[in-house]
């Protein structure tokens, strides 16, 4: 499992 | 994109449009806190620099530009902005990370003056309520996402998100209980 990049969500 | 995040952002926006309806309507900012909005200001402005480094999606992007926009109009810290901009827009990529970062805390006690300045008159108008529970509700959501999120996909959000966000949304959790016993029954929001 990796960290979901930080630009996905709001 | 999933139901939960959907009706948060649909918060999270529904809640700017509140905010600018009550200044209207009322014609008076009274019982909402400059310093929150200030921060929010930041916020947004430290978060979504990644505008111009990364591009996840339509809706990603409109509904970046949507907060900054709405959110610029309606403090009008438009020079502030400007200058924020003109001071953080040479950095590099792992600088933008680190706003985020700083971002993600910040919203997370942004609310705090709005919250202090309702503890000490003891009470909000009805639509500035209104206001802090959409912002609430999509916090609220964004944890219901996150667990979809988590076993719906193979990658898990940052637990910078996760930490702040479950203190953030625990700030609302008093406030929540007297909008629910009192506002949703047309009473107005009096601290107990």
């Amino acid at each position: 499992r990796q960290a979901r990049q930080t630009h996905d969500e709001l | 994109m999933n139901v939960f995040r959907l009706v948060a952002d649909l918060l999270h926006l529904g809640s700017i449009f509140i905010l600018i309806a009550r200044i209207h309507q009322t014609r008076s900012c009274a019982g909402i806190s400059l310093k929150t909005q200030a921060l929010y200001f930041l916020v947004f402005v430290t978060r979504y620099l990644d505008l111009f480094t990364s591009f996840v999606s339509i809706y990603n992007t409109l509904m970046k530009l949507f907060f900054l926009a709405l959110d610029t109009f309606r403090v009008e810290y438009v020079l502030v902005g400007a200058a924020l901009f003109a001071l953080v827009f040479p950095h590099k990529y792992k600088v933008v990370e680190i706003l985020w970062s700083f971002s993600i805390y910040l919203e997370a006690v942004a609310i705090m003056p709005q919250l202090f300045m309702m503890t000490r008159t003891g009470e909000a108008d009805n639509i500035t309520s209104h206001y802090i529970f959409a912002l609430g509700g999509y916090r609220a959501l964004y944890i219901v996402n996150w667990i979809y999120r988590y076993y719906s996909e193979d990658k898990y959000s940052d637990y910078i998100a996760w930490v702040a966000g479950i203190v953030q949304t625990g700030l609302y959790a008093d406030f929540f209980y007297v909008y629910f016993t009192r506002v949703l029954k047309g009473k107005e929001f009096k601290l107990p």
